[in-house]
């Protein structure tokens, strides 16, 4: 009932075709993206898992989700009856190309395409947009934070380059961990679907197998593809912090220095692993040079390594920040060491100054646990702008909303940086243990404090 | 990036499709629907999701478990499913015959 639309001011005022009956020819699924959805959710139901139902009924019984589980890697190829003007229809017989696995780089821009609900009102609904970015991929499981609903399983997702370039369907379009919803939509990478397909129609009976010739063709391989741009050279420099049990993400600022938050690495001299992805992955033990006090409001750690990180390109701090700009977040939030970073899209929503200093960023990126001590990077220019230090919890509700965040600005902590760099010298980081109370208010989400007035 | 916006929408629209399956003898029972693409379209073969054909299947849920399972031939469901498929119209179809005359036919019903 909740869906049921007012009479809408104004229809999208497209004319559909009829709905056209079709046949199963076959179901497919993806052993290898069958083998990475167990790796990474194996444990679904230790980790509490949770994915949009395919089910009309949302409170399914635990059968009906798992079998839901067991469909969720599986897709299907159909064969569309051909309607009275099939003869005299033109154009092109192959309606989309596909890109080779592997081309899309991580964090490039990607476009979901599906209708929302299904077959709810497709007169509105039908071929909803929506955009984002290659979050994260584990051979042909991939995940994007193009923000999809239920009924767009299935739907395309396309690469902006070259334009139109089918790259995956949708697997599952939400996803929860431990009842927080995470903003990333499930993906299988469409070129190994299509390669399932082509094997399997050819163990059909002739007239099938024939239809092979029409499945649409890989553009190129990842080596020669005209398209593919590197992986954005800002993003090796997020790394995995391990601090005893605990653990989260943070930044190498040079090739034997790290940031991170105060709550990931939180006691001074304590020895931490610190993971990387890129350009290889390497694991270097380091130790905690400095962590913020409890009552600074900057959540901030400085970890100094015992070995440099080697290839990495350190990246280049800020100077400001424009409200509105482009912004990404690079964190191992959600999956941890278990799949790389996940580059997450938004813009920049906010800056909060104090003093005409800016002292607390805002995105809309998706921000998971796991995320803290990210960098927080504009994609345009490459430079970093902060570190993640937190998300927003209703504590009301309990309710978590990954798309408010909050980071530390690169500025306040540069001259730190600079000044260690240059003699060693923390002193620079311990000023941030005595921010000025307006400050606290801010990330105390209080308030600012008023003027008291006068009782006369 | 602006351009290839534009050119990459256009794209994804001319062949994103909604897929409903429903029970011949049974249409009472409800419809299960997702989206899918469309890869050709002469002739018309359309990707969508599985998750709408469980009900359907006539091993059941197990026959999607089984780790070596690459693909169902489509008589794993059962002889009552009945599949449509409805898309937007290209502009070849805007500018064709096919609907001439019969405006408002689609028209589904929320």
């Amino acid at each position: 009932a909740g869906l049921e639309p007012s009479p809408p001011a104004r229809l999208r005022g497209r004319p559909l075709q009829c709905p056209r009956p079709a046949e199963l020819l076959l179901l497919l699924s993806c052993p290898a993206f069958r083998a990475h959805f167990e790796r990474l959710f194996g444990d679904a139901e230790g980790e509490q898992w949770r994915f949009a139902s395919v089910a009309p009924d949302d409170e399914g019984s635990e059968d009906d989700e798992e079998d839901q589980l067991r469909a969720l890697g599986w897709f299907a190829l159909l064969r569309v009856q051909p309607g009275p003007g099939a003869a005299a229809e033109r154009g092109p017989a192959v309606a989309v190309a596909v890109a080779s696995p592997g081309a899309v780089p991580k964090g490039a821009p990607l476009l979901a395409c599906g209708s929302p609900f299904g077959a709810f009102c497709p007169d509105i609904f039908l071929n909803t947009l929506s955009r984002g970015v290659l979050s994260n991929a584990a051979g042909p499981l991939l995940l994007t934070d193009a923000r999809c609903l239920p009924g767009s399983e299935g739907g395309g997702v396309f690469a902006a380059r070259p334009a139109g370039t089918l790259v995956a369907l949708v697997a599952a379009p939400l996803c929860w961990k431990a009842r927080e919803w995470v903003g990333l939509t499930l993906l299988c990478a469409a070129a190994p679907l299509i390669r399932a397909a082509r094997a399997a129609l050819g163990r059909l009976r002739p007239s099938e197998a024939a239809l092979a010739a029409f499945l649409p063709p890989e553009l190129g391989t990842p080596r020669a593809l005209p398209f593919r741009s590197p992986e954005p050279s800002w993003a090796a420099a997020a790394v995995l912090v391990e601090c005893g049990a605990v653990w989260g993400s943070g930044v190498a600022v040079a090739p034997r220095l790290v940031l991170t938050c105060r709550h990931v690495a939180p006691r001074e001299a304590s020895r931490v692993l610190v993971r990387c992805d890129a350009p290889k992955t390497v694991a270097v033990w380091g130790r905690v040079l400095f962590a913020t006090q409890e009552t600074s409001p900057y959540d901030v750690a400085v970890v100094s390594l015992e070995e440099a990180l080697d290839g990495i390109a350190m990246p280049v701090p800020t100077e400001r920040f424009s409200e509105g700009e482009a912004v990404s977040v690079v964190a191992y939030g959600v999956f941890g060491q278990a799949c790389g970073p996940s580059v997450t899209s938004g813009i920049l929503s906010a800056v909060v100054q104090v003093d005409d200093t800016p002292v607390m960023l805002q995105t809309t990126c998706a921000v998971h646990g796991g995320s803290s001590g990210g960098p927080l990077f504009s994609p345009r220019s490459g430079r970093l702008l902060g570190i993640v230090a937190s998300n927003t919890r209703d504590n009301t509700t309990g309710a978590t909303y990954p798309h408010l965040n909050f980071s530390i600005p690169i500025t306040l902590l540069q001259p730190a940086l600079q000044r260690y760099g240059e003699t060693g010298d923390l002193g620079g980081f311990r000023e941030l243990d005595h921010a000025a109370e307006p400050v606290r208010v801010v990330w105390r989400l209080q308030r600012p404090l008023e003027p008291p007035r006068s009782k006369l | 990036m602006g351009r290839q916006w534009g050119l990459a929408m256009r794209a994804a629209e001319q062949v994103g499709c909604v897929v409903s399956a429903s029970r011949a003898k049974q249409p009472e029972a409800g419809s299960w629907s997702c989206s899918g693409v469309i890869l050709s379209r002469n002739p018309g073969l359309v990707l969508c999701h599985g998750g709408i054909f469980l009900p359907f299947l006539r091993a059941g849920s197990e026959a999607l478990a089984a780790a070596e399972a690459v693909f169902l031939p489509g008589d794993s469901c059962g002889d009552d499913l009945r599949l449509h498929v409805q898309w937007a119209p290209t502009a070849a179809d805007s500018n064709g015959r096919a609907d001439e005359g019969r405006p408002g036919l689609c028209t589904p019903q929320c």
